[in-house]
C-alpha cells in the first residue's frame, strides 16, 4: 500500500497547477522511491516529467510498484479543497479503485477526506537519455516567465541563442521584433537573482513560446529555473524542488526555416 | 516557414 504524508499541501497544488493545462489523465508511479510521473502533451510536442523522493515526504511508504492513473482535473478540483498549510496525506491500496487523500490543518482540529477514483490508463513511457548539454543557464524563474510572456505578444516562436557573450532571447513578429539579452550575473545579496551560464559550445535553438509559457506556470515552484540545450535535441526545463525532487519539461525545437 | 517536431522522434520508447 502506499501512504506518503506531505507537510504542506501546497506543493502538490503547485506542481498539478503547473502541468494540468499540458497534460489531462495521467499515471503517477508509485514505489519505494518515490511517486513519479511522466506524460506527453496531446500534441506529441511536451514532455512533462516529475519526481517527488520520499524524502520529500515524512513518512513514505510504498512496498509495491502501484500506478495511480489519474485525472488532473479532478485532482485539482479535490486539491482546492485543501488549504496551502494543510498537512496532506495521500494513500491507496495495492491495487487500488480509488486514491485517498487526508488533509489536515495544523491549527484547527479540522480533517478533511476525499477519493478520486482512478482510471486505466495505457500511457506509452519514454526512455530519456542522459544528455551532456552544450548550454546550461540558470536564472530567475520570475525572469523566464516574465521573457517568455513578453514574447509572446509578439510572436509565437523565440530562438535562444547562446554564446560566449550570454544569452539572447529573440522573436520576430508580423509587427516587429523583440530581443533580450542576459549575461552571467552574481547577486551576493539575493543569490536568487543569479544568473549562470555554463557553456561547452555555441547554440542556437527556436521554440514555440505556447509552450514554454504554459511551462512557467511551475514559476511558483522554485525561485530559479535551469534551461538545458543542445542544437537540435529537446529543450529541458528544470525546475528544482527540496529533497532532489523536480518538475522538468521538455520541449521538442522547431526544424527548419 | 519552420515546422514543429516531435518530442517521441527524440525519446525512444522505454
Amino acid at each position: 500500500m502506499l501512504e506518503a504524508r506531505l507537510e504542506q499541501a501546497n506543493l502538490l497544488k503547485k506542481v498539478v497547477d503547473a502541468i494540468k493545462d499540458l497534460v489531462q489523465d495521467c499515471n503517477f508511479d508509485c514505489n519505494d522511491s518515490g511517486i513519479a510521473l511522466q506524460a506527453m502533451d496531446n500534441s506529441h510536442v511536451a514532455l512533462v516529467s516529475m519526481m517527488l523522493k520520499s524524502e520529500s515526504f515524512s513518512p513514505f511508504r510504498c512496498d509495491r510498484n502501484i500506478a495511480l492513473g489519474i485525472n488532473l482535473g479532478s485532482l485539482t478540483k479535490v486539491l482546492r479543497c485543501a488549504q496551502n498549510e494543510d498537512i496532506l496525506t495521500l494513500k491507496a491500496e495495492d491495487a487500488p479503485d480509488v486514491v485517498n487523500l487526508v488533509f489536515e490543518s495544523a491549527e484547527t482540529d479540522r480533517i478533511s477526506e476525499y477519493d478520486i477514483k482512478l482510471m486505466d490508463i495505457d500511457q506509452e513511457h519514454l526512455g530519456i537519455p542522459e544528455t551532456e548539454y552544450a548550454a546550461t543557464i540558470t536564472m530567475p524563474s520570475a525572469e523566464f516567465q516574465r521573457i517568455c510572456r513578453d514574447l509572446s505578444a509578439l510572436s509565437e516562436s523565440v530562438s535562444i541563442e547562446c554564446s560566449k557573450e550570454g544569452v539572447k532571447f529573440n522573436c520576430q513578429g508580423d509587427i516587429g521584433s523583440g530581443s533580450i539579452h542576459l549575461r552571467s550575473h552574481t547577486n551576493v545579496d539575493k543569490p536568487e537573482l543569479n544568473v549562470e551560464i555554463d557553456l561547452t559550445e555555441p547554440v542556437s535553438l527556436t521554440f514555440s513560446l505556447k509552450y514554454l509559457v504554459n511551462f512557467c506556470k511551475a514559476s511558483g515552484l522554485s525561485n530559479q529555473v535551469k534551461l538545458c540545450l543542445s542544437n537540435e535535441v529537446p529543450l529541458l526545463v528544470e525546475y528544482a524542488l527540496s529533497n532532489n525532487s523536480y518538475l522538468r519539461f521538455y520541449l521538442a525545437p522547431k526544424i527548419g526555416d | 516557414k519552420q515546422g514543429q517536431g516531435s518530442i517521441a522522434s527524440f525519446f525512444k520508447k522505454a
